[in-house]
């Protein structure tokens, strides 16, 4: 899979997504 | 004999892996098999593998014993609502759940030996309309539910000797969710597959919807039995029990994707479709129905079903290939696949209670 099909890659995604999201 | 009978058709060209009959316990009782299961048991120190059957009516434990051979150990007793599936605890000793219902999940009951009274006991968990249930690692189950305003996404945990403790609950998504698999690897995120075929995630310690990814309508009915995080990607093993056989380059019966959980793109890895030339059944008036997939399991890297033909199939879910094939044994029909709690054993049940463990 490349980075143009998914769009930009993150290791910390989980963490990313966590602070991102409504609690 | 019967295991000369048993013995699996490899097909031409796939590695070497196979299916050996290793042992069969057969329920004598006479009622319709309706789920298999293993539980670890924890019994005199020592901690053993043990088969757990389910007919409509009652659970029973099997314990191994020598010679290939087992034992019923235990029988529950559940009452006047059908059992409809076991739901299996991960690396949990002496406890087992159930989920009881007619057509749909009403009620989740625990199954548990107690050595404070050394009793075998039952106890309610949840009741109302569910939707799906899974076992999770450290003695948590997760359930969906629904009312008729709300859906209730709850985790439920219980201590080593089955009592409930306090519940949590997580952030419902708009859709229904109808499967959940834990993200192998990282302990605090869930996914589940919702109605209109979304992937959702999930922080198990706050209770936030972290992400809704579409899976695409092409591949209807979606259900999610794996899913693992690597090099930032998402991939979640997917199922599609619609799959035909005429379809099988635009259709497969499972699918590994690989979801960019920060842009919700995802792109298709690997797809296992239903093993070719397998016939399907045939019906009064000379009709054949397509082979489809009934119900299945995945474990690692392997994926086992029952085929509408009667027969299981298992694939390597990474090489997208159906490695071996189970025809119907000479008693009838395979209706239950299902991995054990060990490595690479597969139980295979008939309808008529009998279950076959086979070393793949």
């Amino acid at each position: 899979c490349s980075e143009s099909d998914l769009g930009p890659i993150s290791l910390n995604w989980f963490e990313e997504l966590s602070a991102e999201a409504p609690s | 004999n019967v295991a000369e009978q048993l013995t699996p058709v490899l097909l031409d060209g796939l590695r070497e892996e196979s299916l050996q009959l290793v042992s069969k316990l057969k329920d004598s009782s006479g009622s319709c098999a309706v789920d298999v299961s293993t539980v670890w048991w924890e019994a005199a120190g020592s901690r053993e593998l043990r088969v757990v059957t389910a007919c409509e009516s009652s659970v029973s434990l099997w314990k191994p014993l020598a010679s290939d051979r087992w034992g019923k150990v235990y029988t529950w007793q559940l009452g006047e609502i059908p059992v409809i599936q076991i739901v299996p605890l991960l690396d949990t000793c002496n406890l087992v759940c159930i989920a009881l219902g007619d057509l749909e999940i009403g009620e989740i009951r625990l199954l548990l030996y107690s050595s404070e009274n050394d009793s075998f006991k039952q106890s309610p968990v949840k009741t109302g309309n569910i939707k799906a249930v899974l076992g999770l690692k450290d003695r948590r189950l997760v359930s969906s539910s629904r009312t008729v305003q709300e859906q209730q996404v709850e985790i439920v945990s219980f201590s080593e000797t089955g009592r409930s403790k306090d519940g949590q609950t997580l952030m419902p998504p708009e859709e229904t969710v109808l499967a959940f698999a834990e993200v192998e690897g990282m302990s605090d995120a869930l996914v589940g597959t919702t109605a209109v075929n979304s992937i959702v995630v999930w922080n198990l310690k706050t209770g936030q919807l972290l992400k809704k990814m579409h899976v695409g309508y092409s591949y209807p009915a979606s259900i999610c039995h794996r899913a693992y995080s690597d090099s930032g990607l998402l991939f979640v093993v997917l199922s599609h029990p619609h799959a035909k056989e005429s379809e099988s380059c635009g259709n497969p019966a499972f699918r590994v994707i690989a979801f960019n959980p920060k842009t919700a793109r995802s792109t298709g890895v690997m797809f296992s479709s239903l093993p070719p030339g397998h016939a399907g059944r045939q019906v009064p008036g000379g009709l054949c129905v397509p082979a489809s997939y009934l119900e299945g399991d995945v474990k690692d890297a392997s994926a086992a079903a029952v085929l509408t033909s009667g027969a299981i199939a298992v694939w390597d879910l990474l090489l997208g290939q159906c490695t071996a094939l189970l025809p119907p044994g000479p008693a009838g029909s395979w209706v239950l696949a299902r991995w054990a709690a060990t490595s690479a054993c597969l139980l295979a049940g008939q309808r008529d209670g009998t279950v076959c463990l086979y070393r793949y």
